[in-house]
């Protein structure tokens, strides 16, 4: 699975992911990456892509519960994305991306590494695998 | 109201004794994917270009997990999927099922933009990219040698391979009833409370 998350220079979110789904899988299985809510989501304060197990994350709506405790709890960006990778993913492994409308970045990842590259306008950038 | 910002993803999950020179291999795609990125945002791309290009870009790749270097189903084929969503309006599009489709991302845009629908998937999918006039090649395109072998690894374990889970103790506690053979993601399908 990939997947890119975007805020512009007028705060404007958006998500993508694309996906090829599980190796061995049952033809015709959907996993969260097209599911808008579990695998994607974007709105007026942030975008999200999810990966990893797509069964979890459906049940657990990972990326519109990103957008949610932001909502509802208040949280910032960062703390909205452990709350959710910790909370929300019962015994499922995934990972996820996420950018704010106000400009932040942050991921989250339960399982043993996940592949993802964030930067900001202020110059920071960072690529990683490992936790 | 800050700056621009973007980060991407290849996969979680990763293989713990991946070679080092894949681990590099990974890491010059996604800074490239990075720079491509955050040089259209300089040009004041939108943040809904932005992340259709770099996704294309990563689908374009064999590397990971999508578009070409898909993984195989249990019948050696590609299915993809994809999706994309506008926070500025919430409009949003997906698809699923898709066999000759070589960007699925562009197809999910087309869907939120040209369609009275947010989701095609399989057969009609197919249809709309051709109505569409996107690019579409063979399954085979889509296939890789590594997968292949990749494949066959799944099929002598019997499991759906995603991760590299390390089974905790005691998680036959949730699943209900007698361990089944199948497996995913390396544990008993038990595991998944059945929907």
């Amino acid at each position: 699975t990939v997947g890119c998350v975007v805020v512009d220079k007028e705060g404007r979110c958006a998500a993508a992911t694309s996906t090829g789904g599980l190796m061995n899988k049952m033809s015709g299985r959907i996993g969260d990456s097209p599911l808008i809510g579990a695998g994607t989501y974007a709105c007026g304060v942030c975008g999200v892509s999810c990966t990893g197990e797509g069964e979890a994350i459906i049940r657990g709506t990972l990326a519109r519960e990103v957008a949610a405790v932001m909502e509802y709890k208040g949280l910032q960006l960062q703390e909205a994305v452990d709350f959710v990778i910790n909370h929300r993913l019962d015994e499922g492994k995934a990972g996820l991306i996420a950018v704010s409308n106000t400009g932040e970045v942050a991921y989250g990842f339960n399982c043993n590494a996940m592949f993802r590259g964030c930067a900001t306008e202020d110059g920071f950038m960072e690529v990683g695998i490992w936790d | 109201m800050g700056g621009w910002a973007i980060a991407v993803h290849g996969g979680a999950g990763v293989d713990p004794n991946l070679p080092p020179q894949r681990q590099e291999q990974a890491k010059q795609l996604l800074t490239r994917c990075l720079n491509l990125g955050i040089s259209s945002l300089r040009s004041n791309a939108s943040a809904l270009d932005v992340v259709e290009l770099v996704v294309r870009e990563l689908e374009t790749d064999p590397l990971f997990n999508s578009g070409r270097g898909s993984a195989l189903t249990e019948k050696g084929t590609v299915e993809m999927e994809a999706s994309i969503m506008d926070g500025s309006n919430r409009r949003c599009g997906a698809v699923s099922g898709l066999t000759t489709v070589k960007n699925p991302v562009s197809l999910a845009r087309l869907v939120m933009e040209k369609s009275p629908h947010s989701y095609l998937a399989f057969n009609g999918a197919e249809e709309f990219a051709r109505q569409q006039g996107v690019d579409v090649v063979e399954n085979e395109y889509f296939v890789t040698p590594e997968n292949v072998g990749m494949l066959k690894l799944a099929k002598e374990a019997n499991t759906i391979l995603f991760d590299y889970r390390i089974p905790t103790v005691g998680y036959d506690s949730c699943g209900a009833g007698a361990e089944s053979p199948l497996q995913m993601n390396g544990l008993p399908i038990s595991v998944y409370a059945p929907e």
